[in-house]
C-alpha cells in the first residue's frame, strides 16, 4: 500500500455559505497528509499535518474558527493515536494555542501520559515551545454570531438537541 | 471538529482529532474528541479512525472503537462506520460521523447528520464529497 489519507471536517448541518470552504478544506488537507506518507513520513507525522492545515482554516471549529463557550472563550480538545504501540496524547480544555493537535502529539511523545487538561496544557505547551496567541486570533465573526443566536435558546449543550430544529441556527458540534 | 486517519507506507495507522467543541457550551465541558476510544481510535491490527458528532453521545458508546472493533469481524470499513451510528443512535439518539481507513488500505466514511466534509488520497487519487450519496 502506497499510504492512505482520509479526512473530515465535521458531521453537522453545514450551512450553505460554508460548503465551498469546507470541500476545499478537506481536499487540501488530504493532499497534505498524503504529500507526507509520500515522502516517506510516518502516519503520526501525517495525521498532525493534516488537522493542522484544518485547524488553520476558519470554516472548521477547530483550531482558528472554534466555536465558543458560555463565557465567550475558545476551550479547544485534540487526540492523536499511533496504531503501532496504541500511543495516544490529547489535550483537553486548551486555551490560547493555534494548533491542539501539535501539543496533543507531544502529550503522547514526551510524557508517559495520555491526557493534559486545561492549565495544565497550557503549561505544558508553553513549556515546549508552543506560543500562546492571543484569543480573538481563534475567534471568528461567525462564531460570535452563533453564541449570540445560541444564547437566545438555551444555557446548556443538551437543550440545544431538545429545542425545535426550526428554531434554532444550523449548529455545529464535536 | 476535524479529523484525519492514515495507513502509511510502512503499514503503521494513526489517527489524530481535533475540536472547539459546540457552542455555548458550559466552560469545562468536554466531548469525546480528546478520549481514545471515543474521538478516534487507532490499531496497527484494525486500522484507524476519527469519529464528530454529538460528543456526549460519541463518549457512551466509545464510538470509535465500535467502529474498529466492528472493522476486525471483517465487515466492509463504511458498513463498520454506518453500523456503529446506527447503534449510537438507537441506543442514545446522537448522530455523528466518522472517517476510518483499515490495515489493508480501504478506506471508509458515513455520517447520520445531513452533512460531512470528507475527502481521501489513495492511488495518486483525490476523492471527495459531503453530502450524503456522493
Amino acid at each position: 500500500v502506497g499510504g492512505v489519507v482520509v479526512v473530515h471536517g465535521g458531521a453537522w448541518d453545514i450551512p450553505q455559505h460554508l460548503w465551498k470552504a469546507s470541500m476545499e478544506g478537506v481536499k487540501a488537507a488530504a493532499r497534505c497528509g498524503y504529500q507526507v506518507v509520500g515522502g516517506g513520513g510516518s502516519a503520526v507525522e501525517a495525521v498532525e499535518a493534516a488537522v493542522m492545515m484544518l485547524e488553520d482554516n476558519p470554516a472548521f471549529d477547530a483550531g482558528t474558527g472554534s466555536v465558543l463557550t458560555l463565557e465567550e472563550e475558545v476551550e479547544m480538545d485534540a487526540l492523536v493515536m499511533s496504531g503501532a504501540g496504541l500511543q495516544a496524547g490529547a489535550v483537553a480544555a486548551i486555551k490560547n494555542v493555534k494548533n491542539p493537535v501539535k501539543v496533543a502529539r507531544l502529550v503522547m511523545e514526551k510524557t508517559p501520559h495520555v491526557m493534559l487538561a486545561g492549565e495544565g496544557a497550557n503549561h505544558f505547551a508553553a513549556s515546549h515551545g508552543i506560543t500562546q496567541v492571543p484569543p480573538d486570533t481563534l475567534v471568528t465573526p461567525y462564531a460570535k454570531q452563533e453564541l449570540e443566536i445560541m444564547k437566545k435558546y438555551s444555557t446548556s449543550v443538551d437543550t440545544l438537541f431538545n429545542v425545535s430544529p426550526q428554531k434554532l441556527p444550523q449548529s455545529g458540534h464535536d | 471538529t476535524v479529523g484525519c486517519a492514515v495507513l502509511d507506507t510502512f503499514c503503521h495507522t494513526a489517527c489524530a482529532t481535533s475540536t472547539g467543541g459546540i457552542t455555548a457550551k458550559m466552560p469545562g465541558r468536554v466531548g469525546d474528541t480528546p478520549v481514545p476510544g471515543a474521538g478516534g481510535y487507532a490499531d496497527d491490527q484494525v486500522g484507524a479512525v476519527s469519529t464528530t458528532g454529538h460528543g456526549e453521545s460519541l463518549l457512551k458508546v466509545c464510538l470509535a472503537h465500535h467502529i474498529v472493533t466492528t472493522m476486525a469481524t471483517g465487515m466492509p470499513v463504511s458498513d463498520s462506520i454506518q453500523r456503529s451510528l446506527e447503534y449510537m443512535g438507537q441506543r442514545v439518539s446522537g448522530c455523528g460521523g466518522a472517517v476510518a481507513v483499515s490495515r489493508c488500505g480501504e478506506v471508509g466514511f458515513a455520517f447520520t447528520t445531513p452533512r460531512m466534509p470528507w475527502a481521501y488520497a489513495k492511488d495518486n487519487q483525490l476523492h471527495y464529497g459531503m453530502h450524503p450519496r456522493e
